[in-house]
């Protein structure tokens, strides 16, 4: 049964017309992961793979195409863990940064730290290398356009991206 | 939020989760995602769990750890997750979805919200679906 690779794409409301999107993104995504299983590659680098590509890809709720803060802007957090070693590395509240996943990665691989977060992770990044990219690079205007329709005093967020209970 | 997990041929487990957070969220919160237990477990003795939804719930009932300590009472991946996210829905009220495999390669995608986008890959099919009770497969 091995190797294997699953990926998800947000529980979140997606609405119909955006549907066909987010079902070919994770499919790709998968088939990115799976290919570098099927080369012999490790699962740390599958994962870390298949997520960067949903990052990469504007129809999900990650890296270019992430939800917006309440001041408009962008701040994402990342996790990777290794079942082997138990090892761990996360960053969060990151603003310019394309693929927080690979610097999270780099925080397990690079420190003796669990996370990091905001400055101090952008610094973290730019010792490691890790090119940083225009803010308004990640904004798209389907996440500005939610931003602004949930700016309402009434506007229910929660609810907005999760839909209702049900 | 986007994750994967995956179990290489050596056995050996792993999982990764990103987001851009809660919509409209105060400037500085932190979600479930960055915390080991909650956005993402992986252990090569028990599996690995990616989670996605409401961050704040997610946190309180340690989603991904819970999971996994379900499957090491015996749980199969899909009981585990469904019964994880039951008690998500009913303790505190909160939606959500994971994906989850076991060292054995069996896997799972489930959520209690009303839809997740996900798909896996195993012996060379694709799996994929997004509205609850689908799942569809063709050659990878």
């Amino acid at each position: 049964m091995l190797p294997v690779v699953v990926v998800h794409g947000g529980a979140g409301h997606i609405p119909k017309e955006r549907s066909e999107r987010s079902t070919s993104g994770v499919c790709s995504a998968v088939r990115a992961g799976y290919a570098i299983l099927r080369g012999g590659g490790s699962s740390m680098d599958a994962v870390v793979e298949a997520v960067s590509q949903l990052e990469n890809n504007p129809s999900f709720n990650a890296g270019c195409g992430s939800v917006l803060n309440v001041k408009g802007e962008v701040e994402m957090d990342a996790i990777v863990m290794d079942g082997k070693t138990l090892g761990s590395g996360a960053v969060s509240a990151v603003r310019n940064i394309a693929n927080p996943v690979q610097l999270a990665r780099l925080v397990m691989d690079k420190t003796s730290h669990a996370c990091l977060t905001a400055e101090g992770a952008s610094q973290f990044a730019r010792a490691m290398g890790v090119p940083e990219v225009p803010l308004e690079s990640l904004i798209t205007e389907y996440s500005r356009m939610r931003w602004k329709k949930n700016l309402a005093p009434d506007a229910n967020p929660v609810e907005s991206q999760m839909g209702k209970m049900g | 939020t986007v994750g994967a997990v995956a179990v290489d041929s050596e056995g050996n487990i792993a999982c990764a989760t990103s987001t851009g957070g809660m919509l409209n969220k105060m400037e500085g919160r932190v979600g479930d995602t960055p915390c080991i237990g909650s956005g993402g477990y992986a252990d090569n003795q028990t599996g690995a769990v990616s989670t996605t939804g409401h961050g704040e719930t997610i946190m309180k009932v340690t989603l991904a750890r819970l999971i996994l300590f379900h499957m090491e009472q015996g749980q199969s991946v899909e009981a585990a997750s469904d019964l994880g996210l039951a008690y998500m829905k009913t303790r505190v009220g909160g939606l959500g979805g994971v994906v989850t495999v076991d060292p054995q390669g069996n896997w799972a995608a489930r959520f209690s919200s009303l839809q997740m986008a996900w798909a896996a890959a195993q012996k060379d099919t694709l799996h994929y679906g997004l509205y609850t009770g689908e799942h569809f497969t063709q050659s990878i």
